[in-house]
This record gives structure tokens, C-alpha cells and sequence, in this order.
């Protein structure tokens, strides 16, 4: 029962509002002064860094993009993805056959090879090529 | 990257928090299409032969989009010159592969038989762990010999290599003769050995995985030891260590389950 209390305790909390930022009502999430821009961020993933350098031999590791902030949907330049599910739901119960289809955009990524151990210490060359993310939004 | 795997100035290395690490971790392996991360014995195995072997496999796939073959080549031997050199039959080899792998010799001690028997040097390759997406289109043995200087300059001897069809506990085991070679004793360098039928037939049929045998006569005939040929073994410099390669050509497409 003490879970069970402990359980309620967290419910509670999460229902208040923590900072500022959070004290309005969802439904001015869009508003201008909430958005903050997407941005695509570079960082470079070290193989070092994350502990492998005892099996992976090449490379030493890669350049990564990330996107942080309120990233636009493919659909269109002021809808994104928060806002789309919003939309879809309003119209999936008022009009289903209406409702717009989610496209996501394939996305061809770079050809990479990587040479590591593997657990009998044999080595392998793979070639990762013809890599296609299918994702919508930002990747 | 670009084409010299110089990393642009302006990617930031930044520190990973926990939780981005081991995320990140995860996607990689899911990526690369691994269960888990692999736990190497490294205890021999870094600077052995074959990983240098294939490091230089690696180094010519991540320079070689924007480089001609003839140059590529020229190029190549140059690089390798301190390393095992690959000949332009294997860089097209690797051009065709989706993946090229080495194995390590799993024999543990050179067996080599009492000189009632004929000498022969034993060596066995575990190739039960491979993908069944991944056909084998080529595989080398190779072998490294050195010049012996302790024989008459002009000695030739004759290495045989031979396929293990039947090991027999009282008796020498059935061979199935692959390749033989004549070589002079003062040459130095990797000899390498089409093993390509054999390894096919190591992956569809793992118990006919016997190994292989190699085997040396002088010229008159007298069965010697790899080591008086002076072929490298267990006991010589790591980056001579014998080894196989194989190049596979993938049958089907990796696809990730979405997250």
C-alpha cells in the first residue's frame, strides 16, 4: 500500500506546475513566446568516449547531427509534429476520411565502414552503405 | 568526415552525459546490427597479422572514393610496404564485399608430428559464427615465410596445402590436396592461398570443418618442418601470424525496427 501511496504522491506532483514556464494551460503551447527555434546542432561522437575503443579499431569515431527546439513536420512549414497530432486527432473525430496522412521523409545517409573485433577476436570490415532513414520530423 | 577522415573543426567534442551515452550506444549497435557489444580476448590479438591486415583494407575503403585504381594502387603497396601487402586481385575482392572478415588460427600449439610421420603444420578456423545473410565470394589463407639463410642460396622447397577430409585417431587424415607451391629459400613475403571452395563449404557444413594442413619437402623429397622453411608460426612476430580472410557479398537488406 505504501507504493501505492508513494505512486499517488508522484501523480500529484507531476499535475503541479514545476516552473513558469509550465503554469499556462497546454493550449498555449503554441503561442509564439513559447517556441524555440529547431536548431541542428554537430557533435562528434567519439568511439573512445563511449567506452569501445577496446573493439571497434576504425574509425575513431564520427561527426553526428541532432536537432533540438520546435522542429516543423514535413507536412508544412507551421506544423509540427506536436501540432499535427493535435490536428489529427480534432479531425479523425469530426471528418475521418479527411485526415491527413503523415509523410515521412526518406532520408539517404553517408556510406560508412567500420573494422572492430568481434567476440573471438576474429575482425570484421562491414561496409554500411544504401542506409535510408525513414523518419518523420526531425532525425 | 571528408575523404582523408579529417573530422571538420567545427563538430564540437563535447562531453556525453550517462543516459546520451548509453542511448547512443544502443542506436550504434542497433545500427551496425549487432546484439550486443563484443568482448574481444585481446590478450595476442590487436597487432596481430590479421588486424593490421584488414586495417589496411579499411584505410583503402575510406580513401578510395575519390582516388583512380592506378593510383590506388600505387598508392596502396606504398602504405603497406611495413605491412602485409594485399595484391589488386583482393582490392577488387574488397570492392565487391559488404564485408570482409578475418579469422584467428584456433590452433593453439603448432603441432608438428614426430619425424616418423611427415611434418605438417596444422590450422583451424571458426567459421560458425557468420551471418547466414553473408555468402563468402572469396577467402585467402596466408601464410608468412622468410628467408632462410641457413640453406644452400639456391634450395627450393615444396609447400603443399591440403584440406582435412578425415582426421583418423591411429593414422594420418584423408587430404584433399588445395594448392602447391614452389618456393626458393631466400624468399621473403605473405603467400596467400585460394581457400574460397573450402570456407563455402565450412559454413554450409561446419563438421566438415577439419582445417587445413600445410606440408614442406626439399627438393630431394625430405619432409621438413615449417619452421626450417621458415614459414612464421605461433611463435614468430604477431604481425606474421598466419591468418585467413574471407569477403562476403550480403543477400539481403538489414532492416532496423523502429524505435
Amino acid at each position: 500500500s505504501t507504493g501505492g501511496k508513494r505512486r499517488q504522491q508522484n501523480r500529484n506532483r507531476s499535475t503541479q506546475p514545476q516552473d513558469g514556464s509550465r503554469s499556462s494551460a497546454p493550449a498555449d503551447y503554441n503561442s509564439s513566446d513559447q517556441k524555440t527555434p529547431c536548431r541542428r546542432h554537430e557533435l562528434f561522437v567519439s568511439f573512445r568516449e563511449l567506452g569501445w575503443q577496446d573493439w571497434i579499431i576504425a574509425p575513431e569515431g564520427y561527426a553526428a547531427n541532432y536537432c533540438e527546439g520546435e522542429c516543423s513536420f514535413p507536412l508544412n512549414a507551421h506544423m509540427n509534429a506536436t501540432n499535427h497530432a493535435i490536428v489529427q486527432t480534432l479531425v479523425h473525430l469530426m471528418n475521418p476520411e479527411n485526415v491527413p496522412k503523415p509523410c515521412c521523409a526518406p532520408t539517404k545517409l553517408h556510406a560508412i565502414s567500420v573494422l572492430y573485433f568481434d567476440d573471438n577476436s576474429n575482425v570484421i570490415l562491414k561496409k554500411y552503405q544504401n542506409m535510408v532513414v525513414l523518419a518523420c520530423g526531425c532525425h | 568526415l571528408d575523404g582523408n577522415n579529417e573530422v571538420h573543426l567545427g563538430f564540437i567534442h563535447r562531453r556525453l552525459r550517462t543516459h546520451e551515452k548509453r542511448e547512443m550506444q544502443k542506436e550504434i549497435l542497433s545500427i551496425l546490427g549487432l546484439p550486443h557489444r563484443p568482448k574481444p580476448n585481446l590478450s595476442q590479438g590487436k597487432y596481430n597479422s590479421a588486424p593490421l591486415f584488414m586495417l589496411d583494407l579499411y584505410n583503402t575503403i575510406s580513401g578510395e572514393e575519390k582516388i583512380p585504381v592506378e593510383v590506388k594502387l600505387s598508392r596502396y603497396h606504398s602504405t603497406t610496404q611495413s605491412l602485409p601487402l594485399a595484391t589488386y586481385q583482393e582490392t577488387a575482392f574488397l570492392n565487391d564485399a559488404d564485408m570482409v572478415m578475418s579469422f584467428v588460427n584456433l590452433v593453439e600449439y603448432d603441432r608438428e608430428l614426430s619425424p616418423q610421420r611427415r611434418h605438417h603444420k596444422e590450422f583451424k578456423f571458426n567459421l560458425s559464427l557468420i551471418p547466414d545473410s553473408e555468402a563468402i565470394t572469396a577467402a585467402e589463407f596466408r601464410l608468412y615465410k622468410e628467408c632462410v639463410s641457413r640453406t644452400i642460396r639456391n634450395e627450393t622447397f615444396l609447400l603443399k596445402v591440403y584440406q582435412v577430409v578425415k582426421e583418423h585417431p591411429d593414422r594420418e587424415a584423408d587430404l584433399f590436396l588445395l594448392d602447391s607451391r614452389r618456393l626458393w629459400a631466400a624468399d621473403e613475403g605473405w603467400l596467400e592461398f585460394d581457400i574460397t571452395a573450402t570456407s563455402n563449404l565450412w559454413v554450409m557444413s561446419p563438421v566438415h570443418n577439419l582445417g587445413l594442413q600445410v606440408s614442406l619437402e626439399t627438393s630431394s623429397g625430405l619432409s621438413i618442418s615449417s619452421k626450417e622453411a621458415g614459414l612464421v608460426g605461433r611463435s614468430g612476430a604477431l604481425e606474421k601470424q598466419p591468418f585467413m580472410v574471407a569477403f562476403f557479398k550480403i543477400s539481403n537488406v538489414h532492416i532496423r525496427a523502429p524505435r
